[in-house]
């Protein structure tokens, strides 16, 4: 339980610091599971993965890859 | 492709100011020159090396802490480089990563060094995970070469490599914009307490807008006041408004239903423009690094910006209060600062804002005696009027930028 836990935060900050979620306006960063599932179909898409919408093992992968440092331009808006 | 922005001119110069120490450095030099030419092949650009002094592009490597760079690495992995938009010109490369050539070990230096000029040079990432310009490393590739989509972005920006367009004229420097006026308004009194603008700027500075003048604000006192468009040439007084952001490092400026917008002291091309999609005379505005974003504020209304995506504006203006607790309607000014509190400024007063976004207890507060070190005398003796001669007073011995520059900014008491 807390290797899941550790790997959904470290998949938020990602998410975060790329510019596929976005940081809230008020309070902590309690993201629902609509807005993770979004942020993370984005990135599937971008990353030409696997469009489920959870934190599989490809999509952890692939955020395990050594990458640039700027953030992505990547939503479903840009996407589409 | 993503565009960014682009140099208005074609012929720049790069400068290397260190090597990684995992390659030979006749090595890595010709995997950086190599990087330069995987463009200059392809669009009408060309590249001159520096030994010394100022470039346009300059290339560095730094690990975990860096004095001359705000982002700093983290180890061996992850993050591999990151690069400034035009036109910035920072390249810095993770000294912690195995930095090869010709080998399907470490990570290659010559293409991540092209992908980072891509940014240099004004591209964002592809959505292409095969291009160049695609956010992650896609590993050592012998015969590398730009793909169709590196290619078609970069030409968007600077064109097709022609000999025709070789010989193009440099794009003029800068916009024409309209003289400031001669005449200053009279010399305010920071002790007057009442500001047109506050700005966390550029290094960490405070600065303080007033009619035609500003000045910084420091742990032990003011810097003389300056006039506006002795710092900022072509920018006028009385502004309505001054935000910068680091995300960017861009300054905006606004006054009326017309925007500035500046890197360090220097206008951007075709600047100002027209506020076309906020309403004018705003009253207030504030980069908030939480979440990245410039928040416009006029009357009781906000807007939020995203300075690079696109943003829809048709449901702003939203109500102030629905997302800043306690704050005034109709600041004269607003900035976050580096604190993490956002300061709301009105009258002679101001509210710092907790992370929250909510009033912190006790405030609001006195500008004058705990940001401008008045004391309270000078405050009795100081004529409400606030057009008297302050005691901070124009150097005319000394740059207004190298003063402004040489001051190191401060907290509020």
């Amino acid at each position: 339980r807390t290797q899941t836990l550790t790997e959904k935060e470290a998949a938020v900050e990602y998410l975060l610091q790329y510019g596929y979620l976005q940081k809230p306006l008020e309070g902590h960063a309690n993201f629902r599971s609509e807005d993770l599932s979004k942020a993370l179909r984005a990135f599937q898409e971008a990353s030409e993965l696997p469009v489920s919408g959870q934190l599989d093992d490809a999509t952890k992968a692939r955020m395990r890859q050594p990458r640039c440092g700027l953030e992505d331009p990547f939503n479903q808006k840009t996407l589409k | 492709y993503l565009l960014l922005g682009r140099w208005r001119r074609r012929h720049l110069t790069f400068r290397i100011f260190n090597l990684p120490s995992t390659l030979p450095p006749n090595t890595a030099r010709a995997a950086l020159l190599q990087a330069f030419q995987y463009w200059s092949n392809v669009v009408p650009l060309t590249f001159r090396e520096v030994q010394a002094g100022s470039a346009d592009i300059r290339l560095s490597f730094h690990g975990r802490q860096s004095p001359y760079c705000s982002k700093a690495f983290d180890g061996p992995g992850r993050v591999l480089a990151h690069a400034d938009i035009p036109e910035l010109g920072s390249v810095h490369f993770d000294e912690d990563e195995l930095w090869t050539e010709g080998t399907y070990q470490g990570v290659n230096l010559r293409i991540i060094a092209a992908h980072e000029l891509g940014h240099a040079l004004g591209l964002g990432h592809s959505r292409y995970i095969q291009a160049l310009m695609a956010p992650v490393y896609a590993g050592y590739r012998p015969h590398f070469k730009l793909h169709p989509d590196d290619v078609a972005g970069i030409q968007a920006l600077y064109g097709k490599k022609s000999p025709e367009k070789e010989d193009e004229e440099e794009e003029t420097e800068l916009p024409t914009v309209p003289p400031v006026p001669t005449k200053p308004s009279p010399m305010p009194d920071p002790c007057s307490g009442e500001l047109d603008a506050m700005m966390l700027g550029p290094r960490g500075k405070t600065y303080a807008f007033k009619g035609d003048y500003v000045w910084t604000v420091t742990d032990s006192g003011l810097s003389p006041l300056f006039r506006v468009s002795a710092l900022w040439e072509g920018l006028p007084g009385n502004l309505d408004a001054a935000v910068y952001s680091p995300r960017t490092q861009w300054i905006h400026f606004f006054k009326g239903d017309r925007v500035w917008r500046y890197v360090n002291f220097r206008l951007s091309p075709g600047f100002p423009k027209k506020l076309n999609r906020v309403e004018p005379n705003l009253d207030a505005a504030f980069y908030w690094p939480l979440n990245q974003k410039v928040f416009l504020i006029k009357g009781t209304g906000y807007w939020q910006w995203d300075e690079l995506a696109p943003t829809d504006f048709s449901r702003y203006p939203k109500p102030i209060k629905d997302l800043f607790s306690g704050v005034p309607d109709r600041p004269s000014a607003a900035m976050s600062w580096q604190n993490g509190r956002v300061f709301f400024f009105k009258d002679k007063k101001y509210w710092s804002l907790n992370r929250q976004l909510r009033v912190e207890k006790g405030y609001p507060r006195n500008i004058a005696h705990n940001w401008m070190h008045c004391r309270p005398r000078t405050l009795e003796t100081t004529p409400t009027g606030g057009d008297t001669s302050p005691s901070a007073t124009l150097n005319t011995d000394r740059s207004p930028i190298d003063t402004i520059l040489n001051i190191t900014s401060a907290a509020p008491n």
